[in-house]
């Protein structure tokens, strides 16, 4: 049985901002 | 059986990275080449470079906060090297190849050493 691999090209995770 | 390959993780990550060393947080060592000082991420800096494995591995100097570099470094081709280690992505100018090159020999940092090797060729042809 193959593993089915979706792929997700949003982002990830949370963007640390440059600066606060 | 499935998963779901977020395509962008690396990426975000290192862009993250980034942007917590241009904030300097969580930096753990500085990094003086000729005197100039760069705050960087031991985690990082080990990731990318042969040099800094060796040094962040070894039990007695893993917990230094700051290292001095052979004073033939240049501090302009380590600004770009360092650059590179946090967005994978290498400045090449014929001004600057050359210290570049030099300084990821010294950083053995093979797979640039390399790119700067074939960059030089392809001018040299140009």
């Amino acid at each position: 049985q193959g593993v089915t691999t979706i792929k997700e090209m949003g982002r990830s995770i949370h963007e640390i901002p440059r600066q606060d | 059986d499935s998963c779901i390959q977020f395509t962008r993780h690396a990426s975000d990550v290192l862009l993250n990275l980034n942007r917590l060393r241009s904030r300097d947080v969580l930096t753990d060592v500085t990094i003086l080449v000729n005197r100039q000082p760069f705050r960087a991420h031991k985690t990082v800096l080990m990731a990318c470079s042969g040099l800094f494995y060796s040094i962040f591995t070894d039990s007695l100097k893993c917990n230094l906060n700051a290292i001095s570099l052979d004073p033939k470094v240049d501090p302009d081709g380590f600004a770009i090297l360092l650059g590179f280690m946090y967005t994978s992505r290498l400045s090449l100018r014929e001004s600057s190849i050359v210290a570049v090159m030099n300084t990821a020999v010294y950083l053995q940092m093979d797979h640039v050493v390399d790119t700067c090797h074939r960059f030089i060729q392809s001018s040299d042809r140009s």
